[in-house]
Order: structure tokens, then C-alpha cells, then sequence
């Protein structure tokens, strides 16, 4: 199964939360 | 004093604030040493956490980066994936050079480690201790930089991709050209005396570069022995570039 570095896509995706 | 160059003040406004991050990572470590011993990590587990937790600061602080924020998701992924040991590295480096001591080495939660320790750790260890060696070593030899030109260099790592590889060229090839000028004007305006600072700053990144690739060579092989904790950020990025 190919990483697809789905944290990585999670983390800059993210919207931030204050 | 001449001024500095826009694109570094910016940079310096961007970094992250470093006593957070550390009571960030030391609460996160501490909750690893509350489990039970049969869940307790290793003493490399142990330094593969504070990477791992390291590295999510990484992605913090080049989320909110100038141009950086700019790319889309896609973009930003192959400049990650293509730089990320590098900046764990040279953080790592930095850190040493603000230490000054050839014999121990500072982490990122405060702690100061003697080389002895290091040297003392279960085989294999003579990988370990030699990246750290060297490490330490690069710190040293690069004893005059300054934060300004710690910011510049961390961003030109960040953007250290052939911009060929990125939907968005013209983007990072300004991103490149800016901090490049940046650095430039900086190193000639404040230390005048110092021939060609600015190459000897590319020159030495090179070398930090190398140790980067040398450490995620060992890390990986770390992994395959099964030594490396999984599910997380650091093995993520490890296998990135792997298939």
C-alpha cells in the first residue's frame, strides 16, 4: 500500500482552531 | 547599523515561540514515560518522539511562512517531503551552536545529554554517535551565524526543491530568489570583513544537507529492524520518498 503521507496532507489542510 | 533585509524581519516575526514548543514536547514525552513498562519506550524511541513532535512544529511554523502559505496542499507536501530532515537537522545544529559544548549535546526540551551517554547506548551506536559527532562538529565550525541568518537559511531549506518538481514555479522560484538576495545583502552589509559569507553559508547548508541525508538513511534502517515507534509524522515522512 503507497504512503500517501495523509498526515502530513491532514496537518496542512487543517483549519486552525483559536 | 544597516538595515535588514524585509523578507528576514518578516521571517524573525514568524518564529515559532521556543519555550511553547518545548513545554509542548517535554508534556508530550512526560506522558510517554507515565505508561506501563511493557509500553515504555526505548531511549531511541524515546529521541524518535521528540523528532516526531519536533517535526509537527516544523509543519506549524512553514504553514504560517511567507510564500509557503501561498502554494497549494500539493506544492507544499513536495517541499516538506524533500526538506523535512534537513530542518530537523539544522535545528538540531542551531541548538548546538547556542550551547557551545564539544562534549554534550541540548535537545530540544532543555535536556543536555553528555556524548558519554550517547556512546554507552545498546549496539548498533556508532552510527548514532557519529551523526551526532558530526553534528555537533558543523555547529562548530560554523560558530559565527547570527539569527538573521539562521531564519534565512531555514527558508531557503524549506525551498530547497528544484522548482520543476511544483505546480507553481513562479511562486517558489520568487520565494528562492528573495531569501537568496536576502541572505546576500545581509552577509555583505553586516560583516563586511568576513570574504564571501554568503557562499560559505551555501557551502556549509550543503554539508548539513548531507548529514541529513546520512541520518535519514540510518533512521530508516532503524525502522526496518523495528526499532522506530509507528504511526506517526516521523514515519510518514520517512516513507514519503521510499516506495
Amino acid at each position: 500500500k503507497k504512503n500517501n503521507n495523509a498526515l502530513l496532507r491532514y496537518l496542512l489542510d487543517k483549519d486552525d482552531t483559536k | 547599523p544597516p538595515d535588514i533585509p524585509e523578507v528576514i524581519l518578516k521571517l524573525l516575526q514568524l518564529e515559532p515561540d521556543e519555550a511553547q514548543v518545548k513545554a509542548r514536547i517535554l508534556a508530550c514525552l512526560q506522558q510517554e514515560q507515565g505508561k506501563g513498562r511493557h509500553e515504555k519506550l526505548s531511549t531511541f524511541g524515546l529521541m524518535c518522539k521528540m523528532a516526531d513532535q519536533t517535526l509537527f512544529s516544523i509543519v506549524e511554523w512553514a504553514r504560517s511562512c511567507i510564500f509557503f502559505k501561498e502554494l497549494e496542499v500539493g506544492d507544499q507536501m513536495k517541499l516538506l517531503q524533500n526538506c523535512w530532515s534537513e530542518l530537523l537537522v539544522f535545528d538540531h545544529i542551531y541548538r548546538q551552536l547556542q550551547h557551545g559544548k564539544e562534549h554534550s549535546v541540548l535537545l530540544v526540551t532543555g535536556q543536555e545529554v553528555d556524548m558519554s551517554t550517547i556512546a554507552a547506548q545498546p549496539a548498533p551506536s556508532s552510527n548514532t554517535l557519529c551523526c551526532v559527532r558530526r553534528s555537533v562538529v558543523l555547529a562548530l565550525t560554523r560558530s559565527r551565524l547570527d539569527r538573521h541568518e539562521f531564519v534565512c537559511l531555514k527558508f531557503l531549506i524549506l525551498f530547497s526543491l528544484d522548482v520543476k518538481y511544483l505546480e507553481n514555479h513562479t511562486l517558489a522560484k520568487d520565494a528562492q530568489e528573495k531569501a537568496n538576495a536576502a541572505l546576500l545583502e545581509y552577509t555583505v552589509c553586516h560583516y563586511p570583513h568576513s570574504t564571501d559569507k554568503f557562499r560559505q553559508l551555501l557551502l556549509w547548508l550543503a554539508e548539513v544537507r548531507a548529514l541529513s541525508m546520512q541520518a535519514e538513511e540510518y533512521l530508516y534502517h532503524k525502522h526496518l529492524s523495528g526499532e522506530v515507534p509507528c504511526n506517526n509524522l516521523l514515519i510518514e515522512m520517512l516513507h514519503a520518498k521510499r516506495t
